[in-house]
């Protein structure tokens, strides 16, 4: 964990908030792509942890600190609340820490590395023989795995490298992909240049995002590319380079009913459905198949979008994607659905489809219907790390304001509602409470109100 | 502490040092130590 360094200037603590009593972190099991996730269950209240012991003579950051043994009290995300032992039921100098952290270790670091454990200060006194207190504390109790450090490392690690060259969404015009290089990495997280922006703030996005992919990807589904000529050729010749990221590096969706050739249901262009507003990702909205690409990919046009525009504003969804849904999906689960340019309030299904002459894409085509909902821990009121879409270099605080089956809503902290973003439950773009600490990534704290200003 | 059901649980010997001397002490370590 980075404890400096311009780039976590003002980042966001959670520390104000943990110490609420009824504070509520989404635990970092259900985050299947953060570090340690799957081993997570096994990290539990009553654990015993060597930690530095900060309540000794001098201390302060950078000296060589000492050790003692405390007892995980509540967890919250990757942070914990702990107690060293010896305070017994005495609680005013419990403390939290990201159980990542340096300063935390499995019982037995200390030993190995020829450093006695030193009581805290206001203990000290406590007892005379600690050696017969920490066995009785100690023996029979939990602890971390010896290679935690070891699985930290392992778990930070990227399938990509910097240099490699990929096709990713383009920010400026979403109905294309566009030519770009992998110029950072912080917690799997990819800051991207585009092929032709020298200058450019660039793009950010998580390695399992569906908006970035494998060089020769666009020419292969059909999808518009920007790119130079020489890319173009290459790719037509199908002539790859080392830096080159390939299609095993990328999250692959899921097969789709469209690459069945007795495909029972087809989804056809003009077929009408409803979609997350790609440019505003806290609406579902009316949507229309404008072109049916090869590998199961649609692209798909908003129906309350400017009808002048030229096709700049279609977005390319897989058609197993968690964020288009059947027409009455919104109305059977009571999200408000945004209506087609001229459409009010009351809009009925029934009544556009007849008018337009379109047909809805047929149901049997959807993964977001209840029995295709994974299992997943999410409630209300859960507090968690997340992506600003509209601006992903930013990760911010956030709440689970909806559960929608496999569908959440985050409401960033302070912000109001239409800022608030539909989610899957198995997005890369939520993190646990401690996460952004972890990868030295800024967090973006809770909006401050005019009062507390 | 009673045993944890999880097999995941590895009982290990552990080694403490204090300033009164060094000893070891039997704990459940989580994960897998692979």
């Amino acid at each position: 964990i980075k404890r400096k360094g311009p780039e976590l200037a003002n980042t966001y603590e959670w520390k104000k908030q943990l110490e609420a009593p009824d504070f509520a972190a989404a635990a970092v099991t259900c985050f299947k792509h953060v570090p340690l996730s799957d081993l997570w269950d096994n990290i539990v209240v009553g654990m015993k942890v060597e930690v530095e012991n900060t309540d000794c003579d001098n201390f302060s950051e950078g000296v060589p600190a000492s050790f003692w043994v405390a007892t995980v009290l509540r967890i919250a995300g990757y942070k914990a609340l702990l107690r060293y032992e010896g305070f017994g039921q005495e609680s005013s100098k419990d403390f939290w820490v990201n159980l990542c952290a340096a300063t935390v270790h499995p019982v037995g670091w200390c030993a190995g590395r020829g450093k006695p454990l030193i009581p805290p200060k206001t203990i000290q006194n406590k007892f005379k023989d600690w050696k017969q207190f920490l066995v009785r504390r100690l023996t029979g109790a939990r602890t971390l795995p010896s290679n935690f450090i070891m699985k930290i490392f392992d778990s930070l690690k990227s399938r990509f490298t910097c240099g490699l060259t990929l096709e990713v969404v383009d920010g400026s015009c979403i109905s294309q992909v566009k030519v770009a290089t992998i110029s950072k990495i912080v917690g799997k997280r990819l800051h991207i240049k585009y092929y032709d922006e020298e200058n450019g703030s660039g793009f950010w996005c998580h390695e399992d995002s569906p908006l970035i992919h494998h060089v020769g990807w666009a020419m292969k589904t059909g999808h518009n590319l920007d790119a130079d000529a020489e890319y173009n050729s290459r790719c037509q010749a199908g002539v790859y380079l080392d830096n080159d990221a390939l299609p095993e590096l990328f999250a692959q969706p899921k097969p789709s009913f469209l690459d069945q050739e007795d495909g029972g249901a087809q989804i056809l262009a003009g077929m009408k459905l409803e979609a997350i507003d790609p440019l505003n990702l806290s609406a579902i909205c009316v949507a229309t198949v404008m072109r049916v690409l090869n590998d199961g990919y649609i692209m798909i046009r908003i129906d309350s979008y400017d009808p002048d525009s030229t096709g700049s504003d279609w977005f390319c969804y897989h058609s197993t994607s968690p964020y288009i849904f059947p027409a009455g999906f919104c109305e059977m689960n009571s999200i408000p659905l945004t209506p087609p340019q001229g459409y009010a309030d009351d809009f009925d299904w029934d009544v556009y489809l007849r008018r337009t002459g379109a047909v809805a894409v047929p149901l049997t085509l959807f993964n977001c219907i209840d029995m295709e909902t994974p299992p997943h821990c999410f409630q209300i009121g859960m507090k968690l790390e997340c992506a600003d879409l509209m601006d992903p270099k930013m990760i911010c605080v956030g709440t689970i304001s909806r559960v929608v089956g496999r569908l959440l809503k985050v409401h960033f902290d302070g912000w109001e509602d239409e800022y608030d973003q539909w989610l899957d439950c198995e997005s890369p773009d939520m993190y646990p409470v401690g996460w952004c600490e972890l990868v030295g990534h800024k967090l973006e704290g809770p909006r401050a109100s005019v009062t507390e200003l | 502490g009673a045993e944890p059901k999880n097999r995941k649980w590895e009982q290990k010997q552990v080694q403490i040092k204090t300033l009164e001397g060094e000893f070891s002490v039997t704990m459940w370590a989580s994960g897998t130590d692979d």
